[in-house]
């Protein structure tokens, strides 16, 4: 169980520096296993530093460089392990518009790349026009939800009434 | 295993009978504020063999049962199908002859759950299996829910261990 | 100072209540001090039913929500006391883009009727569009934050460099 | 008290002069992730005396000198100066003959916070006090910080009963 422990955590952190790189368009982060003299005890300890800053502790970064630093090591862990589906509910929520496009730029590339289905839950206009299809979720009767699939040009419609 | 569709009636606001269908590349789900999309992959954790209350955010598991609105009432009964395509040989020994597989769980108010693969009654262990032999299931870290990510960040270094855990 | 608490208490909650009808366009909410028998003691209790649905735990509400309630309530605590200034950080992230439009109804309405002045720091455009005037905070050198002031037509520059 | 003028220098990500003129009414502050918007709400909560550093997102307060990038060197000072305007006369004793008020905090490093009122050397708790006694300060529940909202709902009811505290 530790060599299968300490084995995930390598390719994890290899990923993980790859894929922070992508989001930030640079800088260097990686992942540390800390404390207990048994890893199957020990900890996960993120160390990040975005382009041209020092590398620092992770309540230093800002909310949207936290968010994407957490999203590169859940990436991570997918791309170690990959699953069938994959369902990201408002991941993009802090992320400022340049970084929402790298976000969909990596998205697509792994929906691209592998078997994998991904459901992305948004309220990101740009998020929602790089999707291969759109459903909408209306309460047209309160407290009632009801599933309606949606082409592109009615998604301006269906935001209106959201 | 490739997941193909999932389908709900009872299960929390979706009170009629739904269906999402789940196609390769990338699937957008939006809508307003409270209208249910969260629900969806709380149904989808939930068919997979959920066993905490906590995670799909109720206090007891009947609160994932259609609670009514101010014109409806209650509903005691809700049902979660996954529909997959199985021809890529992954499931267990006693299923693996089909190519299609069809995971319900169903859950009656005041009498617990109960699972189907196609049709034959199963225990949760062998559906919580199925999926973890898959790479998926209720604890897979490629279901990233709605505040997940501000969690990872405010975890303690022992608690994001699950995630490499998971991964191995 | 118990007497104290329950008045504030009081006028917090009838504050609280309207704005949530205002926020949600509809529904009821209210505040409880919940268990020990001194108030000093106590807790703060939220429950909240938007438009056409059942009373409940503020946990089954959705994350946008979760996130117009307890914004009522800090409203609500801030109509009862108000400050000289108010400052918003990113607290629309979660909202659709109709409820976008009501918080920002909301903050003109009380910027318009009080000597507060208020700084909301935010990546909706619909927001950055409802204010008086707009400052951009850029770091064209890496690591160090410069602030411009930015008229709206610069704000679309500003957001392509975003 | 109206506030006016935010001034920093050398305070976080903002190494050089920097001014933030505040008018009536909705001010917007916008600009991509990492550049520096939740620094200036630091700024204001510190400059009123705040005495987390945890609060500040940092171990200890010598955390909101600029520290350096990959092409500057670490400042060992930083300095924040708030503008007030005093024409509604309700500063404390000593100050309210002024029209104008200028709190300044300074730290540096290793060697603590330094705080003046219009050029007077004075304690914290002065300061504290003078904004205390016009429903603001370091702890006002007008200031929402990143991810505040959030935390209100996951707090525990005895934890939100600090709001009620505030605005008594
Ligand atoms: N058992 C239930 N019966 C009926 N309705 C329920 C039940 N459980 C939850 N709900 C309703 O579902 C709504 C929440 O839905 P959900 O969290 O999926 O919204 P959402 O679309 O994700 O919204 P947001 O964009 O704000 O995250 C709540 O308003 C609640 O009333
Ligand atoms: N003492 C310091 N010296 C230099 N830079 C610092 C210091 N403390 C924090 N920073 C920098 O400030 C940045 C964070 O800024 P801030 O949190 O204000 O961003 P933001 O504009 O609010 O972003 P977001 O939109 O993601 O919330 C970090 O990247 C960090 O490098
Ligand atoms: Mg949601
Ligand atoms: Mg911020």
């Amino acid at each position: 169980a530790r060599e299968r422990l300490l084995a995930s955590f390598q390719t994890v952190n290899t990923h993980f520096q790859q894929l922070f790189v992508k989001m930030f368009g640079g800088g260097r982060a990686h992942l540390e296993l800390t404390e207990a003299e048994d890893p199957l005890e020990a900890g996960l300890e993120i160390f990040a530093s975005p382009p041209g800053k020092r590398l620092q502790i992770l309540t230093l970064l800002s909310g949207g460089e936290q968010a994407l630093t957490a999203l590169s090591l859940l990436f991570g862990v997918f791309l170690t392990n990959p699953a069938p589906i994959c369902v990201l509910d408002e991941v993009d929520a802090p992320l400022d518009e340049a970084n929402v496009g790298r976000f969909c730029d990596l998205v697509q590339d792994m929906a691209a790349s592998r078997r994998t289905r991904f459901l992305v839950i948004t309220h990101h206009r740009l998020t929602m026009a790089r999707t291969d299809r759109l459903f909408g979720v209306t309460m047209s009767e309160q407290g009632v939800s009801q599933l309606v699939s949606v082409d592109l040009r009615g998604a301006e419609a269906l935001r209106a009434i959201g | 295993l490739d997941f193909v569709k999932l389908r709900l009636v009872g299960f929390k606001s979706f009170v009629e009978n739904t269906e999402l269908v789940i196609e390769p590349g990338m699937t957008g789900v939006v809508g307003p504020n409270g209208c249910g999309k969260s629900n969806l992959v709380e149904a989808l954790r939930w068919v997979m063999g959920e066993t905490s209350a906590k995670r799909m955010r109720g206090d007891g598991m009947d609160d994932v049962i259609f609670g009514g609105t101010s014109r409806r009432p209650a509903r005691n009964l809700a049902e979660v199908t996954l529909s997959l395509d199985n021809s890529s040989r992954t499931a267990p020994a006693g299923f693996n002859d089909n190519n299609d597989l069809e995971i319900t769980r169903r859950i009656e108010r005041g009498a617990g759950s109960e699972y189907r693969i196609n049709g034959k009654t199963v225990r949760a262990r062998d559906v919580q299996l199925l999926f973890a032999d898959n790479a998926s299931g209720a604890n897979s870290p490629a279901l990233v829910s709605q505040g997940q990510v501000g969690a990872l960040i405010r975890a303690k270094p022992q608690d994001r261990r699950q995630l490499l855990e998971e991964a191995a």
